[in-house]
């Protein structure tokens, strides 16, 4: 069974105080990061196959075997999403699981990388929501690109262009799920044209 | 000339034609501040004429050197009905994006600094500024350990007389959670998502320490400078770092419901998960 052990010990040893200040070597610091890194890894499991569970708990009524694979994006902060990178031309769609830790219900814009610009965003009732398209700052892309080549397996062939923007609403420690797939219309796409106000020479 | 204006909801930032931020304005709680963002490093000191040099443990800045921004060439603002966006390359090394979200009342910055040039042989802490106008008269106050935000006076310590001999160094607090300060009429509140250091070194002014990179040892026992490179497939750079905080001004005691709220969702974000499916079998 999918268990938490790695995450526990890489959270124990990262108490040290050398972990907390920033104050160890680099080559240790480069062992906490591998352990959490395993850590979370690990617990990613966990989560994905307890949000199938209760996904379809509260679909079918009961909790079943999981069937739907959940997967995390910890490379966000890079801009790497691997299973939100996906070609939606094709009619298949992406589901979304949001989760709220917190007691309280909470709104937040959501962002996430994809390819596509004629997406839809579709709540758990199928309504659309209101998105909108933000392009991936250069400075970005460069970072991702330099780090990829250490992921080249995992790579998408695509880099993707855009922020997908969306609004989830969530109750207190629960979830809700979101819907994307490809859509006639372009989300709107943050008035870049209209509203990019000075030729920026960054993008040369 | 023009001035821009940002944010679709209650909050606007407003940018004067050079792309300086300058002003923030909140409609619903009636807030208008002028405002000033700025990014410059402390220069580590090499222990050339003492031994003690600035390394990991110890903060001793040999200058203060401004990093002009790179100005209207390199801003660009993207509108749209969630959020607003201005993206800034303040260098060739640190890059930021300010969104004023609709349905928010604060300005969120994304800051990517790094690698911190070394080539000079001088050893750099990389801060932010944000100047108001409220006259705070030394007191600021920061977390302590993500719990109660505790009173600092800047070069005064109550339990003993202090002798000023850092004046940077000497006022700087870990920050993990946040730093704010006020005056009889307004609060001007940060929080971070990551632990920085951060202080109050001139009235009206907070400033964080965002990415730091130092070329000598400091002899406390790390025993190597804080140095952190990347390798990947044999090409190593120095460290580049991407996080965020979030600045807000609220009207007199009214911003510690934000710093306490707000600061739990930044410690727990929304996590996601994604499952790809067929046509319309999702339901």
């Amino acid at each position: 069974r999918t268990n938490t052990d790695s995450l526990a010990d890489a959270l124990a040893i990262a108490q040290h105080h050398d972990a907390v200040s920033g104050t160890s070597k680099q080559h240790v610091a480069n062992d906490y990061a591998k352990r959490l890194a395993i850590g979370y890894a690990e617990a990613e499991e966990v989560v994905g196959e307890s949000l199938s569970c209760i996904a379809e708990s509260a679909s079918n009524g009961g909790c079943m075997s999981p069937t739907n694979k959940f997967q995390q994006c910890l490379l966000l902060n890079i801009s790497y999403c691997p299973p939100s990178e996906v070609d939606l031309s094709n009619g298949k769609s992406l589901v979304v699981v949001i989760y709220n830790s917190l007691g309280w219900k909470r709104e937040d814009v959501i962002r996430i990388p994809v390819i596509n610009e004629n997406v839809a965003v579709k709540d758990a009732g199928g309504k659309e929501i209101e998105s909108q398209l933000l392009p991936l700052l250069k400075a970005s892309v460069g970072i991702r690109d330099y780090y990829s080549k250490a992921y080249l397996s995992m790579a998408s062939n695509v880099t993707p262009k855009y922020w997908l923007a969306f609004t989830a609403s969530l109750p207190p420690l629960g979830f809700n799920t979101y819907i994307i797939s490809s859509s006639s219309s372009t989300a709107k796409r943050a008035a870049s044209t209209s509203s990019q106000l000075y030729d920026t020479k960054a993008s040369q | 000339n023009d001035t821009v204006e940002i944010g679709p909801g209650n909050l606007k930032l407003i940018y004067s034609g050079k792309g300086e931020l300058t002003q923030y304005i909140n409609s619903r709680s009636l807030v208008k501040a002028s405002v000033e963002q700025s990014y410059s490093y402390y220069a580590g000191y090499n222990g050339s004429k003492d031994k003690q040099a600035s390394g990991a443990y110890i903060f001793r800045p040999n200058g203060t050197y401004s990093i002009n921004s790179e100005g209207q060439d390199f801003f660009t603002v993207l509108r749209g009905p969630l959020l607003d966006e201005v993206h800034q390359r303040i260098s060739s090394w640190i890059y930021q994006i300010t969104r004023v979200y609709k349905g928010k009342e604060h300005a969120e910055v994304e800051f990517t600094v790094g690698p911190i040039p070394i080539k000079d042989g001088i050893g750099k802490e990389v801060v932010t500024k944000i100047t108001t106008t409220v006259k705070n008269n030394k007191k600021f106050y920061t977390d302590s350990s993500g719990r109660d935000f505790i009173e600092r006076v800047r070069d005064y310590r109550k339990d003993w007389e202090l002798q000023v001999n850092q004046p940077i160094a000497g006022n700087y607090y870990p920050i993990n959670l946040g730093l704010y300060m006020q005056d009889n009429s307004s609060e001007f509140s940060i929080l971070v998502d990551r632990s920085v250091g951060g202080s109050s070194i001139v009235d009206g002014q907070l400033e964080l320490m965002l990415h730091r990179r130092l070329l000598f040892d400091d002899s406390r026992g790390v025993g190597e400078a804080l140095n952190e490179t990347v390798c990947v497939l044999e090409d190593c750079r120095g460290l580049t770092i991407v996080g965020k905080y979030f600045l807000r001004i609220d009207p007199l005691r009214e911003g510690a419901k934000w710093r306490r709220s707000y600061g739990q969702e930044i410690y727990s974000p929304l996590l996601l998960a994604f499952a790809e499916q067929d046509g319309d079998s999702w339901a």
